[in-house]
């Protein structure tokens, strides 16, 4: 998906 | 995801579900912290503003939105609903000696000087020691709720699980951050004490007493 700041944990 | 990370929000989803059904149930919020509640809120706006810009996963949104619904319903609970039962005098932890510290930590240590990567190391950081107050209310009042004990020990385990995932990230995704991995360390520290009463007391069937 679109995640440009790359983080991807709650 | 790996299982650690899946079990660790697991984890921190049923806590905060302990800590709703507690208060639902008992119609009271005897013996919660307003003031860290009010601390996980703020972890949660600060660190969820990119809820609409950046689309990680179904799974992402829908954690997001429940966490920042549940954090935001809680302290409403607590300081309207029943506020009656709200214990005010034992919980008097200064925030402000952990919001300012929190900040200006964020604004020299951090990955990129922006507004949303300093916004999101704030509340990686204000996490870490959001649930000092309501350890000091604890230690103040000198017990807790069994249920508020499960609280606790579901949130400190989700962190304690978050730093398995962090290891597995390293070695097998090569993905590591060294801020929130000290800060988780520093967080999942925070609760041995209570995990240590956890396991000798309550999962003796015995009430969380602290030694007077």
């Amino acid at each position: 998906g679109f995640n440009p700041s790359g983080k991807d944990e709650l | 995801m790996n299982a650690f990370r899946l079990v660790g929000d697991l984890c921190h989803l049923a806590a905060i579900v302990l800590l709703l059904l507690k208060i639902w149930k008992s119609r009271s919020v005897a013996g919660l912290s307003g003031k860290s509640q009010i601390l996980f809120g703020l972890v949660f706006v600060t660190r969820y503003l990119d809820l609409v810009t950046n689309f990680v996963s179904p799974y992402n949104t829908i954690m997001k939105v429940f966490f920042l619904s549940s954090s935001i319903a809680t302290v409403y609970l607590i300081y309207t609903k029943f506020k009656a039962t709200y214990d005010g005098n034992h919980d008097t932890f200064r925030m402000e000696f952990l919001l300012i510290p929190c900040a200006l930590l964020a604004i020299v240590v951090n990955h990129e000087f922006s507004p949303m990567e300093i916004l999101w190391t704030f509340s990686i950081y204000l996490e870490a020691v959001a649930i000092l107050p309501q350890l000091f209310m604890i230690s103040k009042t000198g017990e807790a709720e069994t249920i508020t004990s499960h609280y606790l020990f579901a949130l400190g385990s989700y962190r304690g699980l978050y730093i398995m995932n962090w290891l597995y990230r390293y070695y097998y995704e090569n993905n590591f951050d060294v801020i929130a991995v000290v800060a988780g360390i520093v967080q999942t520290v925070l609760y041995c004490d209570f995990f240590y009463l956890y396991i000798t007391k309550v999962l003796q069937g015995k009430k969380l007493q602290l030694p007077a």
